[in-house]
């Protein structure tokens, strides 16, 4: 473990944590993709079925129970308790188009022909994709609350954070995982655009970013 | 091998 990992970490259990407060304590889901949070917890439960076969820390597994609690809360909210304020007009995306080629990868480009890891494999990959439809929901809103502009920055500064963890272990432990590395650099790309609004609306203290 | 070892991560 090293201080970047365990940041990211706490940085994705606040973005969690802040999504899952915002949409109880408002008692409203408006402006939040459900189809992004049942990716992330289809992510969550394809890649964390080790918890079933192998003891790696308490801390590791604490963390996957709590994400995966988080998780399940979430999409419970939005499709069940507060199922009226969900907008499905504006959540359209298309997540075939995402699950397909990412189940298809998955099963072409692995480390291990083993079930355990082309469902890691894929979780890794979806995971890279899965804030898609919530970008592009805010894409036609064409706004975003402020809760959900903090969700989505500790959401994208995780997987940056886990970007230089990895460059630390190469260095340090000479260890590297190139799935999980592409994969990271694919899904903090798909944030820039989003972390640039989010740094130069913020600052401009205006409560809502337009992304063009 | 290094995937092994990447499983230990969140």
């Amino acid at each position: 473990m090293n201080i970047f990992r365990l940041t990211g970490d706490l940085s994705h259990l606040a973005a969690i944590i802040i999504l899952l407060l915002k949409i109880w304590k408002t008692r409203s889901c408006a402006g939040i993709s459900g189809k992004s949070q049942v990716l992330f917890a289809l992510v969550f439960t394809t890649r964390y079925l080790d918890l079933l076969t192998s003891f790696i820390s308490l801390y590791n597994t604490t963390m996957k129970i709590i994400y995966i609690g988080c998780a399940y809360a979430t999409v419970y909210l939005i499709y069940m308790k507060f199922k009226a304020t969900y907008d499905g007009n504006h959540d359209t995306f298309r997540v075939e188009f995402l699950v397909v080629p990412v189940g298809g990868l998955a099963f072409l480009v692995n480390h291990d022909f083993s079930p355990l890891e082309i469902l890691w494999t894929f979780s890794i990959y979806l995971e890279s994709v899965a804030i898609l439809p919530q970008l592009f929901m805010i894409s036609k809103t064409g706004e975003a609350e402020t809760i959900t502009t903090h969700y989505l920055f500790f959401l994208g500064l995780y997987r940056a954070l886990y970007l230089i963890n990895w460059i630390w272990r190469f260095y340090f432990e000479g260890f590297f995982d190139m799935i999980a590395i592409v994969a990271g650099v694919v899904q903090t790309i798909l944030y820039c655009d989003f972390f640039y609004l989010y740094v130069t609306k913020g600052e401009s203290g205006s409560n809502k970013i337009n992304p063009a | 091998g290094t995937a092994n070892k990447t499983k230990d991560e969140l």
